[in-house]
This record gives structure tokens, C-alpha cells and sequence, in this order.
């Protein structure tokens, strides 16, 4: 035909095999591979190029067309939790939407919620700094979530409209830090009259199948609301967000595309899919 | 476990004298689907499984076991050979310090491996000095500071300025301070960040580590092989220390990282706290990986 290679079995695999180096995993792949043959069955999808196209709009559909904004509690404070395995981005990202808030006219506040880390606190400090806005710690081995009510009780007599709170990275396996997690989630919802406006589940881009145990694990700890991707300026594709959002529905809201302050953006399913696919 | 969905698949060929293709073939789709859900790259898959399937057909089964553990008994000689039969200790220069230099991806737990790899060897009766080389991440001169002073190593550090500088400064310090060993902690960088590769080569050629590894986080995915090749170009490596296993992450990118660069793993990380690093184990890694 005009399009293209008539749709072949070898092709076919090749679409699988990119998905799953994309880190895709194997479940998801062989599932969006096998509704593409049932819809060029259904003569959707004819030829190599077409098959494509049907790959990517099936992608798309799964990621959730609609991009999903950030939500704020429209009538009081708004609590935005970020949570997540060691070393994905947690602080840096919520230095970076310190800025974002800023520039957007809003009023956030900072709670340093790792009180176990070396120079945690610290480095949650400088975002502060670089953005002028305040921030909440605490000493060293303190409970982070009195660290938590700390910072709200902070926000409400200071008149901030939003509180980013920075958790400690956990290993998901381990039940005493799940536990103290749910704890911080727990003294939110008891200090604002609701769980977290989003509770952000923060994966690393580089990251293979564990992401999916990490979106099921740290699910039993915070209502999750979204998804933050980030070092998607590397290589790795991060393919495994889309298994956790076609398992779990949590759509993917923020990229991070950088170690600066402007270097995040909102999640467009489109133009991910569409660099996925490249 | 793969050895239940193994023997799950052969349940109806029990009792054969030998491997035949169709035996084997059913085996090695299981095998080829746990390798990949362990995050061993793709292509690194598809070469073993072609290895296996080589040493598999034909074989005759033991009196002693079904084919399955046959099968299975292959695939984990063959992983384990893969990840490096023996236990691999750190290069030690004949001529003090000897340098160990700390390379990766952002968030991998080099600066808490520096930490651990320092309370390590003055455990071992060494005297490290560690050396503060991310000029870039905030307050990671202070956190070097801060794991140096819970094990009670020196650090040397110049605030923000030239990392290579530094770096040489830093193991001229050692010397001039009976400091025997010297381990580096550098920023994060992408394998994709041309500036950032450059200056993870200049510190190399600066003070001609003795060690090079890279800092691997478990869960690494497919993406592995791509990052590991480029920091293996680029420095090169003389081993890799393999972080979070204290996690679920079954580390298949190991076997990807080994199968292509050929650099050995020395440590692997097994938590947040300074003792936290522990010998790496061939045969433990191959079973974790097969799950
Ligand atoms: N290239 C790149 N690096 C990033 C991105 N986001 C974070 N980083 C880097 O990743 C490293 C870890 O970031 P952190 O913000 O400390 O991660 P974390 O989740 O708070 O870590 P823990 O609190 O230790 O669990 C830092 O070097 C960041 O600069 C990103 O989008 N792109
Ligand atoms: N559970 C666990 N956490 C670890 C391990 N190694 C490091 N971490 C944690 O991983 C996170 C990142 O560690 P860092 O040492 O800051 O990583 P890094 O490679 O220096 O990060 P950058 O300098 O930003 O590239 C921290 O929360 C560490 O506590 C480990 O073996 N197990
Ligand atoms: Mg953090
Ligand atoms: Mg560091």
C-alpha cells in the first residue's frame, strides 16, 4: 500500500522489544502488542507505519490524553507530599516547584521532613534560599512528623497558601520507615481535615520493574495522586510509569528535565509517547 | 520461584534421559521472561539465553535431578560465571595513596558510599582521607563532611571551586599527611552531559585513580548498558559498587553492566548507614536475579 510495509509478525516484535527497553514491562508490552493485533485484525492498522501511529494512540490513551493539573485546596492550605525510594529527586523537585509557585504568585512553604539524611535539611535549605521562600526543620534524628506539624501550624499563622513536604528516601521493603510515612500522611489529614491535595510518588527515570513495587508499596502509605518523573533528560525512557499508570491509574503530572530550578515541566502524554517512540 | 515455573512447564515431560530443543526451548521462555522482569537488558537476555540453549540441548539429565533442575542448574552456573566467579578486593597502589575515584549517575549513593567505603578501610586499620569534588549539588560538600565525621575520617575539601584542582590538591594533602588512601566523591552527571563527562575525565587523568567504580543504583532498567559503556569509555572503570540491594530490586542490570564493560562489582550497598557495605557475592547475585 502507500503507507508503508505490509504489518508483519518480525515487526511487531520489534515494537514489543522497543517497549521493553524503554522499560515497559514485559506484562504491559505483550498486553498493548496484542491489542494491536486484534485491532489490525479489525483492519485498523494495515501496514508497518499505520501500526505505529495505532502503538503510540494506544500509549497515549493509557497515559491519560488529558494532561492532569496540580491541584489546590480551594479553601485553605494546600499540602503537597513528595514521596519516593533514595536518591529519585524528591528535594530537587520540590525546589524546583518552590520557584514555580513563586513565579505563579503563590505563597509555599517548605517542610524539611527528612530528619534522618545527612545534610538533608540543609540542602532543602538552599532551595529555600534560591526561591525566598520560608522553610520548617528540625534537628537532626527528629520525628519528621512533628517536623510536618510544624510546618502547617507555620504556614496557617504566616499566611502561606502551600506546604511542599519533603520526605526521607525509603526503600519500600523496609515496614518501619512505610510505617512512619503513613504516620506523616496521618497527621496531614488530621491537621488540614484531608489527605494531601497530591501525593506525588517521585520515580527515577533510570529506573527498571521495581518502579511498579514502589507504586504499589508507597500506595499503602498516601492516597497517590501523581506521578513525578524525573532525569528524563538522560537516556532511560522511565517506560515503567507507564505499567504503573496502566496498573494503578496514577497518571504521570511533572517531568523533571534537570538538576535547575526551571527544569521541570508538566507531563504532556503526547510528546513523551512521541520521545519514547524516537 | 523460576525453578517452580520451570518444573510448572516440564511438569508433563518428566523422567527423560535427555535435554531435547522442545525440553529446553520450554524452559528458556521462562527463563527469558524472569531475566527481563529482573531488568537484565534485552539484548544481554537474548545472548544467554542463546549460551544456555547451547549447553542445555543434549545433555544428559542426572539420575539425581528432573530436568528442570537441570535447566535451572545451567542457567545459574552460567549467571554466576557471568557476575564474576571470584571475590574481587581494591587495586592497592604500591606507592601511597593509593586513590579511589567515585563516578555515576545522579542519586546513586556515591557521597554515602564515599562515607562507608572510608569507615570500611579505617576499619581495616587504613587512615582515608575523603575528597569533596561535587562543586555543584547543593550541601554536598556538607554531607561528605557530615559521613566523614560519623566514621571519623578527614575531609578535604575547597568549597565551590575546581573540581580537578581539587582533586589533585587532595591527594597531595594525603600524601603530605600520611593518609593512605584517598577516595574522591564527584557530582552526579548524565553519560549524555559532554561538559560534565569532560571533567569526570580531566579529574581521572589529573590523579590516575587506582580505582575507578561506579556507584550502581539496583534498580537500575534496560538503561544500564548505555550510562555503564559511556563511564567505562570515558574514565575507565576498574569496578562497580552496587548500591540499595538492601532493597526488592532483583539487579539484573549487574549482569548487563558485567556482560558488557567487564568490570567486576567489589561492594555492593546495603543501606542508609555507614556500615552498610557488604563483599558481593556471585552465587547470592545469580539466585536474586533468577528470583
Ligand atoms: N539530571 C537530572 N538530575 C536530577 C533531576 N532531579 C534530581 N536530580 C539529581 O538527582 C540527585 C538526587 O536528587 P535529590 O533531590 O537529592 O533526591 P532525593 O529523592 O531527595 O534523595 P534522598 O532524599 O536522598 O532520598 C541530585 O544530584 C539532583 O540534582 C532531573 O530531573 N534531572
Ligand atoms: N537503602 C539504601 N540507601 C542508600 C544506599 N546507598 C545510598 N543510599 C541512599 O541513597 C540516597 C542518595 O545517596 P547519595 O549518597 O546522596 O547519592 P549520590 O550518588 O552521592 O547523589 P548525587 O551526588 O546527587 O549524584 C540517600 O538517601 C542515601 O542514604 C544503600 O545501599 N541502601
Ligand atoms: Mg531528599
Ligand atoms: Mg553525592
Amino acid at each position: 500500500g502507500l503507507g508503508g510495509r505490509k504489518l508483519d509478525e518480525e515487526f511487531l516484535e520489534e515494537l514489543e522489544e522497543g517497549l521493553i527497553l524503554s522499560d515497559v514491562s514485559v506484562q504491559t508490552s505483550t498486553s498493548l502488542i496484542s491489542d494491536l493485533r486484534d485491532a489490525a485484525r479489525r483492519g485498523e492498522a494495515r501496514d508497518d507505519e499505520s501500526a505505529r501511529d495505532w502503538l503510540k494512540r494506544r500509549v497515549v490513551e493509557v497515559l491519560g490524553v488529558e494532561t492532569e493539573p496540580m491541584r489546590f485546596n480551594p479553601s485553605g492550605l494546600t499540602v503537597w507530599l513528595f514521596i519516593g525510594v533514595n536518591g529519585v529527586g524528591k528535594t530537587t523537585s520540590i525546589g524546583k516547584l518552590a520557584h514555580r509557585l513563586v513565579e505563579e504568585g503563590h505563597k509555599p512553604l517548605l517542610a524539611a521532613g527528612d530528619t534522618f539524611r545527612a545534610a538533608a535539611s540543609e540542602q532543602l535549605a538552599e532551595w529555600a534560599r534560591r526561591a525566598d521562600v520560608p522553610i520548617v526543620a528540625g534537628q537532626q534524628g527528629a520525628d519528621p512528623a512533628a517536623v510536618v506539624f510544624d510546618a502547617l501550624q507555620a504556614a496557617k499563622s504566616r499566611g502561606r497558601d502551600v506546604v511542599l513536604v519533603d520526605t526521607a528516601g525509603r526503600l519500600h521493603n523496609k515496614s518501619n520507615l512505610m510505617n512512619e510515612l503513613a504516620k506523616i500522611t496521618r497527621i496531614i489529614e488530621r491537621e488540614v481535615g484531608h489527605p494531601p491535595d497530591e501525593s506525588l510518588l517521585v520515580i527515577d527515570a533510570t529506573t527498571g520493574q521495581n518502579g511498579l513495587h514502589q507504586a504499589h508499596a508507597f500506595a499503602g502509605t498516601a492516597p497517590l495522586t501523581g506521578l513525578i518523573l524525573t532525569k528524563w533528560d538522560g537516556t532511560a525512557k522511565g517506560g515503567i510509569v507507564l505499567t504503573v499508570t496502566k496498573e494503578t491509574g496514577v497518571p504521570v503530572k511533572l517531568l523533571g528535565v534537570g538538576e535547575k530550578a526551571d527544569e521541570i515541566c508538566d507531563f504532556d502524554a503526547t510528546e513523551w509517547t512521541e520521545t519514547m517512540f524516537s | 520461584s523460576l525453578q517452580e515455573k520451570i518444573s510448572g512447564a516440564f511438569a508433563k515431560l518428566r523422567g527423560k534421559g535427555r535435554l531435547t530443543e522442545a525440553d529446553v526451548d520450554l524452559a528458556l521462555r521462562e527463563v527469558r521472561l524472569a531475566l527481563l522482569e529482573a531488568d537484565v537488558n534485552f539484548k544481554i537476555v537474548k545472548e544467554f539465553i542463546a549460551r544456555v540453549r547451547e549447553k542445555a540441548v543434549g545433555r544428559d539429565v542426572l539420575e539425581s535431578l528432573s530436568p528442570d533442575q537441570m535447566v535451572v542448574g545451567i542457567v545459574r552456573d552460567e549467571l554466576q560465571e557471568l557476575l564474576g566467579g571470584q571475590t574481587h578486593r581494591l587495586n592497592w597502589s604500591s606507592r601511597p595513596p593509593t586513590v579511589i575515584m567515585l563516578a555515576g549517575l545522579q542519586g546513586t549513593g556515591k557521597t554515602t558510599t564515599a562515607g562507608k567505603l572510608a569507615g570500611l578501610l579505617k576499619r581495616e586499620g587504613k587512615k582515608p582521607l575523603l575528597v569533596a569534588c561535587d562543586v555543584y549539588r547543593p550541601q554536598a560538600i556538607l554531607q561528605l563532611q557530615t559521613v566523614g565525621k560519623q566514621v571519623g575520617a578527614t575531609v578535604y575539601e575547597e568549597g565551590k571551586t575546581n573540581p580537578v584542582h581539587i582533586a589533585q590538591r587532595g591527594v597531595s594533602y594525603a600524601r603530605e599527611h600520611g593518609h593512605d588512601v584517598v577516595i574522591i566523591d564527584t557530582a552526579g552527571r548524565l553519560h549524555v552531559d559532554e561538559a560534565m563527562m569532560t571533567e569526570a575525565k580531566s579529574i581521572a587523568e589529573a590523579i590516575r585513580p587506582d580505582e575507578t567504580l561506579l556507584a550502581l543504583d539496583a534498580m537500575t532498567g534496560q538503561d544500564a548498558v548505555q550510562a555503564a559503556s559511556a563511564f567505562n569509555q570515558a574514565l575507565p572503570l576498574t569496578g562497580v559498587i552496587l548500591t540499595k540491594m538492601d532493597g526488592d530490586a532483583r539487579g539484573g542490570a549487574i549482569l548487563s553492566v558485567r556482560s558488557i564493560t567487564g568490570v567486576p562489582v567489589k561492594y555492593i550497598g546495603v543501606g542508609e548507614k555507614l556500615d552498610a557495605i557488604e563483599q558481593f557475592h556471585p552465587d547470592r547475585m545469580a539466585g536474586r536475579i533468577l528470583g
